[in-house]
This record gives C-alpha cells, structure tokens and sequence, in this order.
C-alpha cells in the first residue's frame, strides 16, 4: 500500500477567524476551499495558549506538564531526550521529514532526530531575497536596532526579556510576498517538495506560518484588501464578572512594541488598526497556503496527500480587555483544525464536526492515517473515525 | 460512538511565561513591565486577601481548564503539590454565556464538584 505524503501546515496565532468559521471579515478564500475539501473541527483545544508549550505537546503528542514544558525557556529534548517526536516517528515508518519555518518553537527546533533532511537549498532559493526576519521597512529595521541595543544595554544580551525593545506593531511595505519570511519560506516549502516528488519515500512536510503572530507584518496588497472592510471591535472589554484575577494579564505581548503606549487604554482608532493589521496578515498567510496547495496539485500529488492545518493558539483582539494569547479562556485556547484525507468520503468534504479534539491528537491521528503504530508516550486520541462518520 | 468529554489546557500564573522562566525573574519589575505586573498583582490581591503569597502567585500557580461541551471549568492551584487544594474556581456556561462574562462558580457547588 502506498503510504500519504502529509502536509502539516501549522499557524502561528490564528484564531478561527476565518470565513469557514463564520468570520464576516475576514478574506481567506484559499483555507476556506482546503475546508469545503475537508472536515472542520468547530470545537479543537491547545493545551497550552502559548507557543513553545502547545508546540512541544503536538508534535510530542504528551501533555505540557508531562514533559515538563510549561513557559517558552525549557527545551522539550533536555527534560525528555528519549521521548520520540511525530517526524521522529516517521521515519522509522520510511517518511523523509523536512521542514520549512517554524513548526518547533524557535531554538528548539530538535534538527538531529526529528528532520530526516533540510528544507530545498537549490540555485532557484538563491534568487530569492536575502531571507528577511521582520520589517522591510529601514526606519521600522532602525527603530528595531536602536530599541533592542538599548535593552541589551540595560539588562544584558542574555536576560529573559527577549520580548522587550521591539519595533513597530505592525508594518505593510509594498513588496513581494516573500520579501517576508512567509512567503520566503512557502517558496522553499514548494521548491522542497518538487524535490522529494522525485523520491520514492513518502514525505512529511511541515509548512509553518509566523504570522499572524506579531509583529504584523506583510506585503502592502494585504493590509489594502482591508480598505472597505467595517472592523467592529469587541463588546467585551472586561473580564468576567467574579473571574479569576490571576485569569487576566495586561497585554504584555502587545505593549512591548514601539508604537503602543505602555499602560492605559487602546484608543479606538489604533485597536481598529491593529485587528485590520492581523486580518491582513492571516490573508498574507492565506494566500501562501494557496500558492502550496497549487503546487501540490500541479505536483499531482494532492491525491495522495493528507493535508492537516491548525494553529498553536488563539489570540485575545481586544476580547476581555486583553490583547494576545497566554489566558485559559475559549478565545485564546480555541483553535482552527481543517482535515483533507485522501480517502475521505464525499459525503464528509466540506462538513463541520463538533466533536471535541484537542491538538495533542493530532499526533495519534496521523500515524493512524499513515498506517504507523503509536508510540506509548503519546497522551492524545486519535480522531481517525470523525474524518468518516463527523457526527 | 463514544467520543471525549472534555479537552484540557492550563496556563500558569502570572501570564508573563512567554519572557520569564519559573521563578519569574527578578528583573522583570525594573523593565517597562514593572508597573503592569504590580498593576495585576494588585488585582490579585484584592481579590484574594490573606491567601496571598508571592511566591505562589509568581512562580507555583497554575490553572488548569477543562472544556466540555456546555461548561468551561478552571481550577487554580499550586501545580507543585498535587495535594493542594484548589484556591479559586471558574464556571463558563457556554449554552448561556459563549463569551464567558460571568463566573457562575459560586452558585454552582454542586456542578463544580461534579466536575472537579
């Protein structure tokens, strides 16, 4: 039996915010087709709201305190060196597994034991822009300089404060899509799995988006599909009544950037900005799927290919009174997770399950898929039987 | 066919774990976040009184959320010690209260031990 390729697409950020979810604003035409070919989980949870933490559990398939990975400063293959990784697994099933952007937390990218090669390093990539890592702009690069080096000045170039002194919140430059490491990275994603076409071992490839995660940054095509868009900001600026204090923190993601005052108030204006700011970039990120996609099927590989996309995370835009993620509430722990299988019956494409799912059943659901025994570590379930009977 | 009952996520306190490691580092206070994280440890403290301790609060608490198909329950503890109990309880009624404005706890005993 041939085994499926696998597509892991993983988004970093993204909220269900998303025409297939009933978003009213936002343009994501190219996630919203993947789902109409697809099941659409309606009710899928991370287990941590934060990225290294909810990385680490998907693709360990364990929970965050079983592996012992509870902030973003402890390295899962430290504290677990023998515990076996979803790309890790595969191998030994005969995948090559690559990646292209971020599908581990940044750092702790496990290159030995999970990566079976590197991501497409051909001529072609050479002609693409020098890899960029955030904004295009000179001024927003030189206010990005000169606010790190005073961090660095001050507290030193190894204190746990990498979030301080940081640029702008958000940036749009009128350029190519992969002037920005996304689309960079898409390109060499696309350029990766031509090569391995060639081969005759079934592959897994991660694709993973930075964005939406600030800082907000794209192409300027992105922010101006959001021209005529009528972005109504939530209703709900307080936490819960009788809520948990410690439930709540003071967006402390956000008012690390330059442009967004330290304490007090969002002013309207700005909040208004700064959700068309992440809509523009979760559509950068929907178009580049798009252009994966296209090349999968002109690959003529689509039917064999089991495509799987989710993201770390939810994220607070202004709900509760919080900007980011990092809260154990519905809208900073509720994910996006779209299924296409080869197999799927017709009767599921296009259909919406309710059924609960977390993200640490992923792992067990994809050796389901690909025909491969589940490592005894993993805590997850497989969700195999919703991709035929959804209800 | 039988399906799971509820999915889990928990987040410890205070939500500053994208920079500061366990313990939450010291410095952290002289940084422009210094009055932010004063400003939730005021809240904190007001709403638990004598229960407060810092050392809890920065580097030991965790909360621990289940979501079921009607309800959204969090339990905040001390992740250090299994045996410790629960200092402080959420209840989301998601049939009546999606966006989860009131915590319904308090007048719920019997459901929270349920599904404690």
């Amino acid at each position: 039996i041939e085994k499926p390729n696998i597509l892991f697409i993983a988004i970093d950020d993204l909220r269900p915010e998303l025409g297939a979810y009933g978003s009213e604003v936002a343009i994501t035409p190219n996630m919203d087709a993947l789902a109409a070919e697809g099941l659409l989980f309606n009710n899928a949870y991370c287990q941590e709201a934060i990225c290294s933490p909810s990385r680490a559990s998907v693709m360990t398939g364990a929970r965050p305190e079983t592996i012992n990975v509870i902030e973003n400063f402890s390295y899962f293959r430290d504290l677990n060196p023998d515990i076996v990784t979803l790309p890790q697994h595969l191998q030994t099933a005969g995948y090559e597994t690559v990646y292209a952007g971020k599908i581990f937390h940044p750092g702790y990218t496990d290159e030995e034991l999970s990566w079976s090669r590197k991501a497409y390093s051909g001529p072609k990539v050479e002609e693409m822009p020098e890899r960029v890592r955030g904004y295009v702009l000179a001024e927003n690069q030189e206010i990005f300089r000169k606010n790190r080096a005073e961090v660095i000045a001050k507290y030193g170039e190894n204190a746990p404060r990498n979030g301080l002194g940081k640029g702008p919140a958000y940036e749009f430059a009128d350029a190519p899509d992969n002037s920005y490491e996304d689309g960079h990275n898409t390109e060499l994603a696309i350029e990766t799995m031509k090569e391995m076409a060639q081969n005759d071992k079934p592959f897994f490839l991660g694709l993973g988006f930075l964005k939406p995660h600030l800082e907000w940054i794209a192409p300027k095509k992105y922010w101006d599909m959001y021209e005529d868009v009528d972005l109504q900001l939530t209703d709900q600026h307080e936490g819960p009544v009788n809520g948990a204090a410690m439930g709540l923190h003071a967006s402390f993601e956000l008012r690390a950037r330059a442009d967004i005052p330290n304490y007090g108030d969002i002013e309207e204006e700005q909040a208004k900005n700064l959700k068309r700011a992440y809509l523009a970039t979760v559509s950068y990120v929907d178009a580049q799927i798009g252009k994966m996609l296209k090349a999968l099927e002109e690959e003529g590989l689509r039917d064999n290919t089991i495509i799987m996309l989710w993201s770390d995370h939810g994220w607070h835009l202004g709900d509760m009174g919080i900007w980011g993620k990092a809260t154990n509430y519905e809208i900073a722990t509720r994910v996006p997770l779209i299924v296409s299988t080869p197999n799927m019956p017709d009767a599921v494409r296009g259909s919406k399950t309710n059924a609960l799912v977390e993200l640490v059943d992923m792992y067990p659901t994809l050796c389901e898929l690909a025909g491969v025994s589940i490592p005894e570590s993993v805590e997850g379930q497989s969700f195999k039987p919703l991709l035929t009977n959804p209800n | 066919m039988e399906w799971k009952t509820a999915a889990f996520t928990q987040f410890p306190s205070p939500a500053l774990r994208e920079w500061a490691a366990n313990p939450l580092s010291k410095g952290m206070r002289e940084t422009s976040f210094g009055p932010l994280l004063e400003e939730v440890e005021d809240r904190i403290k007001k709403q638990q009184g004598d229960k407060w301790n810092r050392d809890l609060f920065e580097n030991r608490l965790m909360g621990y959320s289940m979501r079921t198909s009607q309800y959204r329950f969090t339990v905040w503890k001390d992740y250090t010690d299994t045996k410790a109990k629960p200092i402080f309880f959420e209840l989301y009624d998601h049939q009546s209260d999606p966006k989860e404005t009131v915590n319904i706890a308090n007048d719920n005993p019997n459901l929270v031990a349920q599904l404690l």
